[in-house]
């Protein structure tokens, strides 16, 4: 079957089980083995497994580069506002931006702009202290644009580099929630222009993640994706489809609870991970 | 919705909609992408399209003049009844005195299950065993006080064998009659955690065990749960964030292969959020 051109069944079923396992969703998975047929046809006879493996991907990593990666920005002070559901990564992953920019001769600035959960704030400024970076913050309950204004201002006066804004989680679906976010950009857009907007996501997060990265993206002009806790079994193969349809880029990957554990994201490395 | 979808493989087949085992396969086409949209297992999938399979070639189908409809009943029944059917509900209300201790993944919403379960049974006392996540104590602690719950925290904040030991020395001299531990998320492949999770969990010695999870999980639900079950032994699942729009059939995958119910559900952020889980309200969910 290989050996002839064709995509056995059986060879096909095996790659469709193996990526609606890691995330991609029936509909991706049906698409990439589609896409493999087709591959297997022009590459005539002989194509051994392995073959086909790297083939497929190499297509997955070319679906993940279409997104364009935002041009670097000549603002200052920079800014970026992490946001997301809730306990994806995004207060850790602020504090890994920081130290990363940080450790880059940057002066950095944190705010500390979710103003509704329990020890939010406390999370934020303990990395800020293991960091040697300030964090901005307001009391519980403060209205979390004026936290990010605050943040941004400070940014201003002390001649930061960049400011790095924690939001609080929140489920995509509720409309008061999202409003709020609208609100946060659109006050600190009241200081700066460029906001660098960055959606954080579970790699274990399901098919549910395409409606996460739909509905923010729905709201404000977000910038990228960041995919935390892929040092866990989970594939994140929902980003296929979530980049293919959304064109927003990956920009960086959690790999650990550790201040270092952030990486820059390799499609290469990404789609090897998603088909083994 | 899956009722439309159905519709339409079925009026696709002959001129009334009649179907005979052969034709049934458009059908459960669309049951079984609906399925794993909703983030069921692949291989629940499988097993659960051969129960309906089975089912549909009875005269309830095949006598009906509304194909369509008669099939989603019976998916929603079988959803039903793999979710646990009535037996599920009482399950979860017995909220029988005793220990319960929380596991999971990272940010699947223990430390607020811990204060919603603490809410929901009532004279219980909250112990943090979360020495890792920076202000993890504090955070248990602020919901203890908002719900007034006694709080125990960590007493060897390097040493969560030491910690746990205390918690479960003082604990009776507390007078609550129920205690609930918060652990620190981790990852079921993480060798070195989940030897200091069955190293507390056997300390603690508790009268349940419960796994939280993200409702918005996708395959990978039931390999975690496995694998914490395998180590320290679950009696149940806690599905946290359904005031979400994810579908949850991670939740119907675990109790589907492992056969652990579920048993209380996160419904948003605050401890007073949390309802016992009904089977057929969540069957109807997935299905949605
Ligand atoms: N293994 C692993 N854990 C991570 C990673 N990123 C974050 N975590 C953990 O995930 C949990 C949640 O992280 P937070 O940073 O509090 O998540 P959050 O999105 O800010 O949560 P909310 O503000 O409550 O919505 C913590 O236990 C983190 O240590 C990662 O890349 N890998
Ligand atoms: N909307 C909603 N949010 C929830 C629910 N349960 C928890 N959360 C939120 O999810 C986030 C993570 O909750 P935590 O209780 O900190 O999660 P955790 O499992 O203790 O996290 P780690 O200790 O870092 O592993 C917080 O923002 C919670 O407010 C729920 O049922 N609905
Ligand atoms: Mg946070
Ligand atoms: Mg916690």
């Amino acid at each position: 079957a290989l050996g002839r051109g064709i995509l056995d069944e059986n060879a096909a079923t095996e790659l469709e089980e193996a990526l609606i396992q890691a995330d991609t969703g029936p509909q991706t998975a049906e698409e990439l083995v589609e896409d493999m047929r087709v591959w297997m046809k022009n590459a005539g006879g002989g194509v051994i497994a392995e073959t086909l493996r790297e083939a497929l991907g190499l297509r997955i990593s070319r679906i993940l580069r279409s997104a364009e990666v935002p041009a670097n920005s000549n603002q200052i002070p920079k800014i970026t506002l992490i946001v997301g559901v809730n306990g994806t990564g995004k207060t850790t992953t602020a504090a890994k931006l920081a130290a990363r920019f940080s450790a880059d001769g940057e002066k950095i600035i944190l705010g500390a702009a979710d103003t509704f959960r329990a020890a939010a704030v406390e999370q934020l400024k303990i990395w800020g202290e293991r960091l040697n970076i300030p964090v901005i913050a307001q009391a519980e309950g403060a209205d979390p644009a004026a936290v990010a204004f605050d943040t941004v201002q400070a940014a201003i006066n002390r001649d930061c580099d960049r400011a790095i804004i924690d939001t609080a989680g929140r489920l995509h679906n509720k409309t008061n929630l999202m409003a709020e976010l609208e609100k946060v950009v659109r006050v600190i857009k009241k200081l700066r222009e460029e906001v660098e907007i960055l959606l954080v996501l579970d790699a274990a997060v399901g098919q549910n993640g395409l409606v996460q990265v739909k509905c923010f993206a729905e709201s404000l002009p977000l910038s990228g994706l960041v995919v935390t806790k892929l040092d866990g079994t989970a594939k994140a193969g929902i980003i296929v489809r979530a980049v293919a349809e959304l064109k927003k880029p990956v920009l960086y990957v959690g790999v650990g609870e550790g201040i270092d554990d952030l990486i820059p994201f390799d499609a290469e490395a990404f789609a090897k991970n998603l088909i083994s | 919705a899956l009722t439309e979808r159905l519709n339409r493989a079925f009026r696709d087949l002959s001129g009334y909609g009649k179907i005979t085992p052969e034709n049934i396969e458009p059908a459960l086409r669309e049951i079984k992408l609906a399925l794993l949209e909703a983030d069921v297992h692949f291989k629940v999938v499988k097993e659960f399209l051969s129960l309906v399979r089975e089912r549909s070639n009875g005269k309830e189908v095949l006598d009906s003049i509304t194909p369509a409809q008669q099939f989603v009943k019976i998916v929603h029944d079988e959803l039903t009844k793999v979710l646990g059917g009535e037996s599920a509900v009482a399950e979860a209300a017995s909220n029988t005195a005793g220990i319960y201790f929380l596991c999971g993944l990272q940010g699947s919403g223990k430390t607020t299950a811990a204060a919603k379960l603490a809410h929901l049974f009532g004279n219980a006392a909250l112990a943090a065993l979360d020495l890792q996540r920076p202000a993890a104590v504090e955070q248990l602690k602020v919901l203890a006080e908002r719900i007034g719950a006694k709080f125990i925290p960590p007493q060897f904040p390097n040493d969560a064998r030491r910690s746990a030991a205390h918690i479960r020395d003082i604990f009776p001299s507390l007078e609550c009659k129920h205690l609930i531990v918060d652990t620190a998320g981790r990852l079921q492949i993480d060798d070195e955690l989940m030897n200091e999770l069955k190293d507390v969990h056997e300390i603690i010695n508790p009268s349940e065990t419960v796994m939280v999870l993200d409702a918005m999980t996708g395959q990978e639900a039931v390999k975690v749960a496995e694998a914490f079950r395998a180590r320290i032994g679950l009696n149940s699942i806690f599905l946290s964030k359904t005031d979400g729009d994810s579908k949850g059939g991670a939740a119907l995958s675990i109790r589907f292969i492992t056969g652990i119910p579920i048993k209380w559900i996160g419904t948003g952020e605050t401890p007073q959020a949390v309802e016992q889980f009904h089977p057929d309200r969540f069957a109807g969910r997935i299905l949605g």
